[in-house]
């Protein structure tokens, strides 16, 4: 193989032993090396670049691009939808997006449908407060879906730019937890054909190789369009958006790195890579 | 299926006398990419192959399973072994005997403190929860909620969990309740100030039990995690949560590993009756898969 010489077992163990902590798993691993492997004297610009190098360029190449969220604005109201399992970090971060939106001239207001989990509604409405938005809501154990149609509705007639919508944590394996989601998804379309505008799994960094089942499920059941990886403030480093980028196409649109309300960052490929590969 | 994909691996063993050292080491290979693919941090991961191997090299071929079968056998055990053994109970000491339970952001410590409490009166005991998250918005709501859920009483309301542990130290002792669960907020390991409040928590209260609850999702983080907070904090066993989803949990081989701790209870649901006593051979062929 070309450039092999270049390479010995020592720099390969190396490498493998850096994505693999960093999550990004076994075959997702062994498949980025061969390439490297196989692309070693290929080009022109890899020439030169040891072998780490071309592996920060070929991820940051996977990785990059405009994100999965253009925030357009271009239907009002503007719709995102949070989703994930159980603890992810969603309810705090409904408040950060609100918060961030703010800080761009855009008003919120935040969809309480988590009507199931104790005190998801009064912390939820803790933290719309810190972004500025307001909060619709029902009783404790209304039926999530009724709460998103509200809202919408309360939102279309006051007139906040973005809806964010805060779900119950769910794991992809509950079939009848993700028919909700879907009941949900469903909801927001008959309301307006292009929302919700955004639905966005909420990953927890420390997440092992479940995450691509995740990303699989919630991608069935709400159709996301991107991720927001939390917890990126934790020596967890949240590689596996790589192979969820690789097999499913979902970028990532923001990182929390924190418990304050602006503790969140929309993606930058080359810092999230530099931290991957540290 | 582990049988299936080893018999297709060692066919060739039957007649041999002995596992040869070539056999074993190919063997644990596919070991190892199983191990790393099911949430097995690597340093975890290289340590059970190492026991492993030592075991598998040392035996003789049995003539009544097939080569590939008795590997299986081999790898099994060993895993079960590694998870630890029966489950341990939860420690006591003077009455009323607290109880910690800590670890990072949103693992479940809340839902545990309210499952544990139900699990230790359904054993004839006679819990209180404190209300130990003076940070997180609504900790103590939804604490009070599942007390008020499982008529469980809850002291909460005081502005540090030091001196939340006090009023329910005296509530305890007033009311004849002879275990106080500690819920405390989440915190990253090495958020140094969070670590040292903790630390000071762990110093005052004294607990004989000090629970880290992880989450079974986790992945290669596991092990640095776990270190950190036994490394800082007396802990003196595990909880592995939100094992009712499609995770392998081969985090729970991780901290094992590097704490060396008993894992004493699982989560399996959402609800407060959803906590099961750890049995390590079940773990060990889910993470098997
Ligand atoms: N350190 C850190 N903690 C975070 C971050 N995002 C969220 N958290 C914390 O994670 C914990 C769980 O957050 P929640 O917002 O309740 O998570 P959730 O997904 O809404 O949880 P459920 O609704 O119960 O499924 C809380 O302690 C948050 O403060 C982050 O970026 N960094
Ligand atoms: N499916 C499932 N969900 C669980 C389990 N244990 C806890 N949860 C859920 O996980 C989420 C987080 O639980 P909490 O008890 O709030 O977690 P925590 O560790 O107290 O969170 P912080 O205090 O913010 O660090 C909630 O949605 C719980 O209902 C479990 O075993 N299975
Ligand atoms: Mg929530
Ligand atoms: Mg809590």
């Amino acid at each position: 193989l070309l450039g092999l010489s270049r390479w010995d077992a020592a720099e390969y163990e190396q490498l493998e032993e850096i994505l693999i902590s960093a999550d990004i798993g076994y075959d997702t691993t062994q498949q980025l090396l061969k390439t490297l492997m196989e692309t070693a004297g290929a080009n022109e610009i890899g020439a030169n670049l040891s072998p780490g190098e071309r592996l920060r360029l070929e991820l940051n190449r996977l990785l990059d691009g405009d994100g999965a969220s253009p925030h357009r604005f271009s239907a009002a109201p503007w719709v995102i939808l949070l989703v994930g399992v159980n603890g992810s970090g969603k309810t705090t971060t409904v408040g950060k997006l609100a918060y961030y939106f703010f800080q761009q001239g855009k008003r919120s207001a935040v969809a309480a449908a988590d009507t199931f989990r104790a005190a998801a509604i009064e912390q939820l409405e803790v933290w719309a407060g810190r972004g500025r938005a307001r909060v619709i809501r029902q009783a404790q154990g209304a039926d999530p879906a009724a709460v998103v149609f509200d809202a919408y509705n309360s939102v279309k007639a006051r007139g906040e730019d973005v809806l964010i919508v805060d779900t119950a944590g769910r794991l992809q394996a509950k079939q009848n937890l993700m028919e909700e989601l879907a009941k949900i998804r469903r909801v927001l379309n008959r309301l307006d054909a292009s929302a919700p505008h955004e639905a966005l799994l909420v990953l927890d960094a420390t997440t092992g190789q479940n995450g691509l089942s995740q990303a699989a499920g919630f991608l069935r059941s709400a159709s996301i369009t991107g991720l927001i990886v939390t917890k990126l403030d934790g020596t967890a480093r949240g590689g596996i958006v790589v192979p969820i980028r690789r097999q499913l196409e979902l970028p990532i649109a923001f990182i929390g790195l924190g418990e304050a309300v602006d503790d969140l960052q929309p993606f930058d490929a080359k810092v999230y890579v530099d931290a991957l590969l540290a | 299926e582990l049988t299936e994909k080893f018999e297709r691996f060692v066919r060739n063993l039957k007649g041999q006398g002995k596992l040869s050292e070539a056999n074993v080491r190919d063997t644990v290979r596919e070991v190892r990419r199983i191990l790393l693919e099911a949430d097995v941090s690597l340093p975890a991961a290289k340590s059970f192959i190492d026991a492993v191997t030592t075991k598998a090299l040392g035996q003789q071929v049995l003539t009544s399973i097939t080569p590939g079968q008795q590997m299986v056998k081999v790898i099994y055990d060993e895993l079960a072994q590694f998870l630890g053994g029966a489950s341990e109970p939860v420690r006591f000491g003077k009455s009323p005997s607290p109880i910690l339970l800590v670890g990072l952001n949103g693992v479940g410590k809340t839902t545990t403190t309210a499952k544990l409490a139900l699990y230790l009166r359904k054993k004839g005991r006679k819990p209180l929860m404190a209300a130990g998250d003076v940070r997180r918005p609504a900790a103590a709501e939804q604490l009070e909620i599942l007390g008020k859920q499982l008529g469980i009483p809850v002291v909460r309301g005081e502005s540090s969990p030091i001196k939340i542990f006090e009023k329910g130290y005296e509530f305890a002792r007033r009311e004849g309740l002879d275990c106080i669960l500690v819920d405390t907020a989440g915190r990253q390991h090495i958020d140094d100030e969070l670590m040292q409040e903790l630390s000071e928590l762990q110093a005052f209260v004294k607990p004989p039990e000090t629970l880290l609850v992880v989450d079974g999702m986790t992945g290669q983080d596991a092990v640095k995690s776990a270190q950190a907070f036994s490394a800082r904090l007396e802990i003196t066993g595990l909880i592995l949560t939100k094992l009712d989803g499609d995770a392998r949990g081969g985090a729970a081989l991780s901290v094992r590993y590097i704490t060396g701790k008993p894992i004493k209870f699982i989560g399996v649901g959402e609800k407060t009756a959803d906590l099961e006593a750890f049995h390590p051979d079940r773990l060990a062929g889910r993470i098997l898969g």
